[in-house]
């Protein structure tokens, strides 16, 4: 199963992700 | 001479024969690695035919009926042995999970929908958008020319996977429902445009894989207004990274639940896409949807709209903080929202 968001941000929105990376619920995703 | 050929047909040698199954089993590894993860790694995409094939199995009535199956009690001696057996081959930690006692779980569905301890998942406060699942980051960034990138290279059509949106007389767009119908927006180019309520803003996108071994609960991952849900029955294929690699537009084609509405920033949405194992997808306030049901109609959607039926949508018992209003309903960072389910 996945989940997947889609969502509307302002352009200086920056992801604190790596691909394939482990995550668990309430961690950070990104921020402005 | 003879004497010497015989020598070696019946010595064995190991080392020779470990060096080549384990540099053949090490290379499969790498490759099989590189193709999931590598974005280098040119996507080798199924053809028309092949996916045509593959939704031709009947992945509903298998999700349906191992559903079943898992619903059955296990007598309690049993329990132990096979709950184990998952926790052994899907790498389950036990120790976050809310009761450890195996014997408590009657089936394996209720093992898989199993709760966690209240203190192990804190949600950061410092960070506005959350992961709403326990998982895998398939893939992630800015969505360009209404196209989506469910993992490196491999795309699929905004509008397919939302369906149709209307334009609201407000400008903010909730996709369609009964509150919100002006007038359809059919240009693909401008559906990203449409969505979205400032042009300083941009859309963006993350997928989050969970695996069978996961805590398959979900969770709002902002504050934010969900309006609409739009349910869409569809094939129940798998959506593991390799699968997501080879077949384009999967999550346009699988079963999938998209609640839509809108955040402090604009439009925002969670979608939950199904696969043949877990089948069904339960939405904790929303107690007329029904997932993985036996009638299905190709390329049909619901709507529920969420907007002015804040009297019908109920609270759940032990969910707190779900407020519904007439303008949709609120949830709150880090609120349990939703589970997947076996079959």
């Amino acid at each position: 199963s996945t989940i997947v968001l889609l969502f509307e941000a302002p352009k200086n929105f920056t992801f604190c992700l790596q691909p394939g990376q482990r995550i668990r619920v309430g961690e950070g995703l990104g921020s402005l | 001479g003879r004497h010497t050929d015989r020598r070696v047909l019946s010595w064995p040698r190991p080392l020779p024969i470990l060096v080549v199954t384990g540099g053949g089993y090490l290379g499969y590894q790498y490759y099989k690695r590189r193709s999931h993860w590598d974005e280098r790694a040119p996507p080798s995409l199924a053809s028309s035919r092949q996916v045509a094939l593959y939704r031709s199995f009947p992945t509903r009535l298998v999700s349906r009926a191992w559903g079943r199956l898992n619903g059955l009690d296990l007598p309690t001696w049993l329990r132990k042995p096979i709950y184990s057996l998952y926790i052994w081959t899907f790498g389950v930690n036990m120790q976050e999970a809310a009761v450890e006692d195996l014997h408590h779980y009657k089936n394996l569905g209720e093992f898989f929908r199993r709760r966690l301890k209240p203190a192990v998942r804190p949600v950061c406060a410092a960070s506005c958008l959350t992961s709403p699942a326990d998982g895998r980051i398939l893939h992630f960034g800015r969505v360009k020319n209404s196209e989506v990138e469910q993992v490196k290279g491999v795309t699929y059509s905004l509008e397919n996977f939302l369906g149709p949106q209307m334009s609201c007389s407000d400008g903010k767009t909730l996709l369609s429902g009964p509150q919100v119908s002006d007038q359809t927006v059919s240009s693909t180019s401008s559906f990203r445009d449409h969505l979205m309520s400032s042009p300083a803003s941009d859309l963006f996108h993350v997928v989050v894989y969970l695996a069978p071994g996961d805590y398959h609960c979900f969770h709002s991952p902002t504050d934010w207004k969900v309006g609409l849900r739009r349910h869409f029955p569809g094939s129940l294929m798998s959506v593991n990274p390799g699968v997501a690699r080879w077949v384009k537009e999967l999550f346009c084609l699988n079963e999938r639940v998209v609640l839509s509405g809108q955040w402090q920033h604009g439009f925002f949405s969670l979608t939950a896409v199904g696969a043949t194992n877990v089948g069904s997808i339960r939405v904790y306030f929303d107690q007329e949807l029904q997932t993985n049901t036996p009638r299905y109609r190709k390329g049909s959607f619901y709507d529920h709209s969420y907007v002015s039926l804040g009297d019908q949508v109920k609270r759940p018992e032990g969910e707190e903080g779900m407020e519904s209003l007439d303008r949709g309903v609120v949830l709150q960072k880090g609120q349990p929202v939703g589970e997947f389910n076996l079959g």
